[in-house]
């Protein structure tokens, strides 16, 4: 923390560090906490703002006066049909049962990663860092590529897909309904920090479904008696409470919340530790077993417990984690909401690398490989799909309908104004 | 700076002139040119990138002239320290030598540079 004030005393990264604190975009000149600028939690991380002068104006609101005369709520649809005099806010989205997606989430959720040409001197190059002031002012997350909120086409590898395209496939009155509320180190214990920068007005907008996707910080420090500090299952059960609490005073009625499940780290090292890291490849002289120790002895490890040589830890890691998920499923089938309705998902990537598999993929590259413990953007990419497909199937009233009227609405709004 | 942070970012950096040098069959001076040049001019990074060369390279292609690794390069140039009664940390293999010994051998190769002098002032 002493370095991170030295270095945000600096000039060039005062706005980052500012933003980093608050979670809301940099430049909002309404403070409605939706933005035009990209990067520095801008439309990056929530959905573009189409106005950003008039706080009434912004993605994920009810239409005002079905937007017969301007786009309240930046989905791209407005104005009026002349041959009726119907607005077409009114014929293409009303009863259509449309809603936002919102993700309460750590790194992952956030979709960290560090560009491994970075680190690839066989192949840099002046491109090879083209994308760094952006990776920096984005907190080396990139949301508009990840699982819950990407919608730019991946400039990272693999591909994009998301809940919030699939959503907007669905029903194009979604569009730009998305906020990607996560932050590196994200965990239950801190969430309540930045919970409030989400902007959900109970009365004036859209219901939503918000993801709350901390998979895994709640057990991950870099401390070396590292079983000691993790949350525990009466402190989980306490933060998540309290957190469940505020989404209803907070929430449309009508929302949905989904409580997913923690991951099994256990993957990190079963998969990579005798694999070479990115800076080990010329000279085959480091592999992830070198580099996690190397971080453990500088007290460094993101995540003691799973990216350790230690099974035991490992295992008891894993043993915590699932009591944690323990906690959530138990509160999803004990506690009811006013607001909202509250479901659980489980084993994401456990499912993903099952579906990786088949396609006849290698579990490693599921993983970033700079970092050795981030889901990567083909995880991410295979996520958002498995996670769409299994609630279509078992409750697709989280969805809602199909939008009978998607055609129509792309006929007369096109692109309804881009991201 | 904390030692952690200023010897994470030592290892890594020096490791990327280490192998660029390779790569480019050059000096470490040419490859810390190159890794500088190849940094965006946004934000100010081409410009920290030339500081830090100016600051440490010279003691940089000294050591690395010697083909020691970037963690020993790290410790000789006070950017990694090793903590009393602690293990040394590493990333490379321990050099046939003995690390803490290898370490002091680099320490003496810098030891009268215009960098270390002010480190000590300072």
């Amino acid at each position: 923390s002493g370095v991170l004030l030295k270095i945000c005393s600096l000039p060039l990264f005062r706005m980052i560090c500012q933003t980093i604190d608050s979670s809301v975009p940099a430049e909002d000149y309404d403070q409605d906490n939706f933005s035009a600028f990209p990067s520095l939690r801008g439309y990056h991380w929530r959905g573009r703002d189409c106005n950003d002068i008039n706080s009434s104006i912004y993605p994920g609101r009810s239409p005002k006066d079905w937007d017969a005369l301007q786009d309240s709520n930046c989905n791209g649809i407005w104005g009026f049909d002349p041959e009726d005099g119907l607005p077409y806010e009114k014929k293409f989205c009303e009863g259509t049962d449309s809603k936002g997606i919102i993700i309460l989430g750590d790194s992952a959720a956030a979709h960290f990663h560090i560009p491994p040409e970075w680190m690839t001197p066989l192949t840099m190059s002046k491109s090879s860092f083209s994308n760094m002031a952006l990776a920096i002012s984005n907190e080396f997350d990139w949301p508009q590529f990840s699982l819950y909120t990407g919608f730019q086409n991946s400039t990272i590898g693999g591909w994009t897909q998301s809940l919030y395209l699939r959503l907007r496939e669905w029903n194009r009155c979604n569009h730009r309904d998305y906020q990607n509320i996560a932050r590196n180190g994200g965990s239950s214990e801190n969430l309540q920090k930045y919970l409030k920068s989400m902007a959900r007005d109970q009365q004036l907008d859209k219901p939503a479904i918000v993801f709350y996707a901390m998979i895994g910080n709640d057990v991950c420090n870099n401390l070396p008696d590292t079983l000691k500090h993790m949350t525990t299952p009466k402190d989980m059960k306490i933060n998540v409470m309290k957190q469940l609490e505020y989404l209803d005073m907070n929430l449309p009625k009508g929302s949905h919340v989904i409580l997913m499940s923690l991951a099994d780290g256990r993957f990190l090292w079963n998969n990579l530790h005798d694999r070479y890291h990115p800076l080990g490849q010329l000279n085959k002289d480091i592999t992830y077993a070198q580099f996690y120790g190397f971080l453990s002895c500088l007290k460094s490890n993101p995540c003691e417990g799973w990216m350790n040589k230690n099974e035991t830890i490992r295992n008891l890691t894993t043993e915590r984690a699932e009591q944690l998920s323990s906690v959530l499923r138990e509160i999803t089938t004990s506690v009811k909401f006013s607001n909202f309705e509250l479901g659980y998902y489980e084993n994401l990537y456990q499912k993903v690398n099952a579906k990786w598999e088949r396609f006849g993929g290698n579990p490693w590259d599921l993983l970033e490989p700079v970092d050795g413990f981030h889901p990567n953007q083909v995880a991410s990419a295979i996520g958002a799909d498995l996670i769409w497909e299994e609630i279509l199937q078992k409750q697709p009233e989280i969805f809602g309908k199909q939008n009978p009227f998607n055609q129509e609405i792309i006929q007369q709004f096109g692109d309804q104004g881009g991201h | 700076v904390s030692t952690r942070d200023s010897c994470i970012g030592c290892v890594l950096i020096v490791s990327l002139v280490e192998q660029l040098a390779q790569v480019h069959n050059s000096s470490a001076q040419k490859a810390m040119e190159f890794l500088c040049s190849y940094m965006p001019e946004q934000g100010g990074l081409q410009g920290i990138c030339s500081l830090i060369a100016e600051l440490f390279g010279p003691d940089l292609i000294k050591l690395l002239s010697q083909n020691l690794k970037a963690d020993v390069i790290c410790y000789a140039v006070k950017l990694c320290k090793a903590e009393p009664h602690k293990p040394v940390c590493h990333l490379y293999e321990k050099p046939m030598n003995g690390l803490k010994r290898t370490i002091k051998q680099a320490e003496k190769i810098v030891r009268t540079s215009n960098y270390m002098q002010n480190y000590k002032t300072f």
